[in-house]
C-alpha cells in the first residue's frame, strides 16, 4: 500500500491514539479498516481508508495487522508529511511490516520495520440509525467551539431546534453557550453550516470526550454530527476524494 | 450531576 503524502497516516494516529493504544487494522481488497473501543468503552472509532486514498494499493489475502500505536508513532514521526509511505505486509512472514519513507525532492528513502502484535481484537455491532437530527458544519468550527466550551465546564450539552444548534457548557462558576444557525450566505459547501432535524432534542456528553473526537479536524474540512435522543453521537469526518473515514461513536450522559 | 453511559448500552460484540 503506497500512500502520497505520509501527513495522511500522521493525522489519523493523532486522532485515536489518545482514545486507542493498540488495534487491529483490517486489510482486504476495499482498503484498510480498523474499529475500536477506548479502554472506558465510552468511545468507539472507525476508520476506513478506501483503495482510493493510495497511489497504488494490492491486497491478495485478506489480512489483520496488529499495531501498536507508540511505536507506529515513533516510525512514523521520521516520515515529512510529504513524503510517500510505502506499507509493505508480508503473508508468509506476519510477524512485522515494513514502512518505506521516500522524499523525492532529496531522493531519500529510509526504511522501518514495525513488530506486530497478535491483538485480542473486540468488534462491535453498529446499527443503522435513523437520526432524529442530522448537523454538518466546517470542523475547524466545531473544533473551537468544543475546545473553548471544554474550558468551561465538563458537560456538554448539544441542542437542535428551530434556533438552530446550540452547544452549552456549565461549570461551577461560569456557564456558556454558542448558538449555530443554518447557513444561508455562504457560497462554499465546507464553510455552511446545514441543520436537519424530526423532533428538538437535548443530549449531553462529556467535553474530555468531545475534544479528543475534534482532533481529527486535520483530515476533513467538515465534520457531520448525527444525534438520537438516548443515542451515541456519531461525529463523522470525510476525507476528500473518496479516501475515506473516520467515525466516533460517544456515548451520552444520563440524568 | 450526568452520569456516563458506556457503549456497551447501545452496542453489542459482533
Amino acid at each position: 500500500a503506497r500512500l502520497p503524502r505520509s501527513a495522511v497516516l500522521k493525522k489519523i494516529l493523532d486522532s485515536v491514539k489518545d482514545l486507542v493504544k493498540e488495534t487491529n487494522w483490517d486489510c482486504n481488497e476495499e482498503g484498510m479498516s480498523m474499529q475500536a473501543l477506548d479502554t472506558g468503552r465510552i468511545v468507539l472509532v472507525e476508520v476506513m481508508l478506501r483503495e482510493a486514498a493510495f497511489e497504488s494499493y494490492a491486497c491478495e489475502v485478506p489480512m489483520t495487522l496488529g499495531i501498536d500505536m507508540e511505536p507506529f508513532g515513533k516510525v512514523l514521526r521520521c516520515a515529512g508529511g510529504d513524503e510517500k509511505v510505502t506499507i509493505k505486509a508480508s503473508r508468509n512472514d506476519q510477524d512485522h511490516i515494513e514502512l518505506v519513507f521516500e522524499n523525492e525532492e532529496k531522493e531519500r528513502m529510509s526504511a522501518f520495520e514495525l513488530k506486530l502484535m497478535d491483538i485480542d481484537g473486540e468488534h462491535m455491532a453498529v446499527p443503522d440509525a435513523e437520526w432524529g437530527a442530522e448537523i454538518s458544519m466546517p470542523s475547524s468550527e466545531f473544533k473551537k467551539i468544543v475546545m473553548d466550551l471544554a474550558e468551561i465546564g465538563s458537560d456538554l450539552t448539544i441542542a437542535v431546534s428551530k434556533l438552530g444548534v446550540t452547544f452549552t457548557a456549565q461549570g461551577n462558576n461560569c456557564k456558556g453557550s454558542m448558538v449555530l444557525q443554518p447557513s444561508t450566505a455562504v457560497d462554499k459547501k465546507s464553510e455552511q453550516v446545514a441543520i436537519s432535524f424530526t423532533e428538538p432534542l437535548e443530549m449531553t456528553f462529556a467535553a474530555p470526550y468531545m475534544k479528543m473526537i475534534t482532533k481529527a479536524a486535520a483530515l476533513s474540512s467538515t465534520v457531520t454530527l448525527s444525534l438520537d435522543e438516548a443515542c451515541p453521537i456519531c461525529v463523522r469526518y470525510e476525507m476528500e476524494d473518496n479516501a475515506g473515514h473516520i467515525k466516533y461513536y460517544l456515548a451520552p450522559k444520563e440524568d | 450531576k450526568a452520569g456516563q453511559m458506556r457503549l456497551d448500552s447501545f452496542f453489542k460484540p459482533q
